[in-house]
């Protein structure tokens, strides 16, 4: 397919027919598009080194580069299209999948990605991440969430109550993202939501980069502080030694069968006009969160078939009156 | 009897520094989700109840917690079976519902028991990459409910060989703070699967 494409009456996503990368994404309705690279790269854990002996562990993330090493260059695809969904799977390692999602009615495209087991055998700690680069002009600045309301501005190696002396290019502007982070210049605003607490930063203008991580959205995850030194919120990383922080063994996860987890994630991207986007990610983000679901039952099913709010509550009320204990 | 306080305690626990960030020993982890396990379990009871009272329905209500790997005995054996949508939002929605299937048609009706009309999607002996005739975009209630292949990965994540070879994809939708029932019904066991291809390599 000399045009990879994906498309629904809100977006257009293009692919590089060459290499299977993500390449723009068009939103149809306001008429403008974006060039959007994505692909999926691995810091290598320090272990230590002539600067600091500080290694890599569960409590602190550090690489022992500036510059993540891609899973491939190049993606095997299957595109599938039909009246309900049009989608596109990426295969860019054994260990590392994904698949671009778009439906009927979706002001999104939902990138459902698998990451896992990480090979270790060259006994390499690893960190995955998931990048999007982009022209936009962002001057170091990027937003991330605090525990899911208050977005507060980052700006890459700044601190903006004290004066930093940034030791750490990567891991010192990494932030904690529990829902949402997004990059903007004047006019156009990318937005990425999580489905679940990540570790992401912005390390080159234009881009942004979640790093994979598992874990519930449960409790309260910590204020937006850096995750210089403290722990970098649960990320997909598999790592062969301690930090000397307390735990004692190597974030190392054995999985079910040994070879270490499996972990399988989404997210969704908005492409928005900057003034408005927040119309979108708000009640987007609120419906990662607090999910719709599906319960089954065999069989025909029942004779009450859709109740609302108020249906819930007269029934309730019903169901209290006639001597059922419930309070 | 269904009961939500060991839920709320598992995660009152996980309320540690610790558990939020994934910053302690393996045995510990492990024990933070074997209390979380055990309230979902108990919490699904309540939950459970609840819609078979409001839905007014004795049969046992399942909940498929590992949808997210296409792994769901109950839709996977049943030729017929109702899908309750509970939605906990504020505001309604539409909301793709894909659940593991071994027919390749099925027949779907929406709470008001109008019929959603079926379609198969099947791979068609193409090259590599398989691509069927592009659809015009429809409107997300109208869709009709379709059946597309499980992705290689996901049978690899099943442990390959077992499961459901196709998924069922239809459109729904429930009410704020409320739940819709779809039934589902297979029409015809139809042709047997051929697996997606990977290019060689």
């Amino acid at each position: 397919d000399p045009e990879p494409q994906i498309q629904n009456e809100h977006l257009r996503v293009l692919f590089d027919p060459i290499t299977g990368h993500l390449r723009e994404i068009q939103n149809l309705a306001k008429g403008f598009s974006l060039p959007v690279f994505q692909s999926f790269y691995w810091y290598n854990a320090s272990t230590g080194d002539a600067l600091c002996p500080q290694a890599s562990g569960a409590y602190i993330f550090r690489p022992n580069a500036s510059t993540p090493i891609p899973v491939a260059k190049r993606v095997a695809t299957r595109l599938l299209k039909t009246a309900l969904v049009q989608e596109l799977h990426q295969n860019f390692s054994a260990w590392c999948s994904q698949v671009l999602r778009l439906r009927p009615g979706q002001p999104y495209l939902e990138l459902e990605w698998t990451v896992g087991p990480i090979p270790v055998s060259d006994g390499l700690g690893k960190e995955v991440i998931s990048r999007f680069e982009t022209p936009l002009r962002t001057a170091g600045r990027f937003y991330t969430d605090s525990n899911g309301r208050q977005v507060l501005e980052r700006r890459r190696d700044y601190r903006p109550t004290w004066n930093l002396n940034q030791s750490e290019p990567v891991a010192g502007n990494y932030y904690p993202v529990n829902t949402r982070i997004f990059i903007r210049d004047q006019k156009v605003q990318l937005t990425v939501l999580t489905d679940r607490s990540q570790g992401g930063s912005s390390i080159l203008d234009g881009s942004l980069e979640l790093m994979v991580s598992w874990g519930q959205r449960g409790g309260t995850p910590r204020e937006g502080t850096p995750v210089t030194s403290p722990c970098p919120l649960q990320v997909h990383r598999r790592l062969l030694n301690d930090d000397n922080r307390g735990v004692a063994e190597p974030l190392d996860e054995p999985g079910d069968d040994g070879q270490g987890l499996v972990v399988r994630g989404r997210h969704l991207v908005l492409l928005d006009t900057a003034a408005t986007a927040a119309d979108q990610h708000r009640p987007q983000a609120q419906e990662m969160v607090t999910s719709p679901y599906v319960v089954l039952a065999p069989g025909p099913g029942p004779h009450l078939r859709q109740v609302s709010r108020e249906g819930l509550g007269g029934h309730l009320r019903q169901v209290s009156r006639e001597g059922s204990p419930g309070s | 009897p269904g009961d939500s306080s060991a839920l709320r305690e598992a995660v009152a626990v996980a309320q540690h520094h610790d558990a939020v960030s994934g910053t302690e020993r393996q045995h510990v982890a492990d024990d933070y989700a074997r209390q979380l396990a055990k309230g979902w379990d108990s919490c699904q009871v309540l939950v459970a109840n609840a819609l078979s009272l409001l839905g007014g329905t004795k049969e046992p209500l399942v909940f498929c917690n590992a949808l997210n790997i296409s792994v769901c005995p109950l839709s996977e054996t049943s030729a017929q079976f109702t899908v309750i949508l509970y939605n906990p939002l504020a505001w309604g929605v539409a909301w793709p519902v894909r659940l593991p299937v071994r027919g390749t048609s099925y027949a779907v009706t929406d709470p008001q028991g109008r019929p959603v009309a079926s379609q198969v999607s099947r791979d068609s002996p193409k090259p590599p990459v398989p691509t069927e005739p592009p659809c015009p975009p429809c409107e997300p209630l109208t869709c009709p409910p379709q059946v597309v292949p499980v992705s290689g990965v996901t049978r690899w994540l099943r442990g390959g060989a077992g499961g459901a070879p196709g998924e069922l994809l239809f459109q729904a939708w429930a009410p704020p703070l409320g739940f819709s029932t779809f039934g589902v019904k297979q029409l015809s066991l139809g042709a047997p699967w051929d697996p997606p291809r990977w290019p060689s390599g």
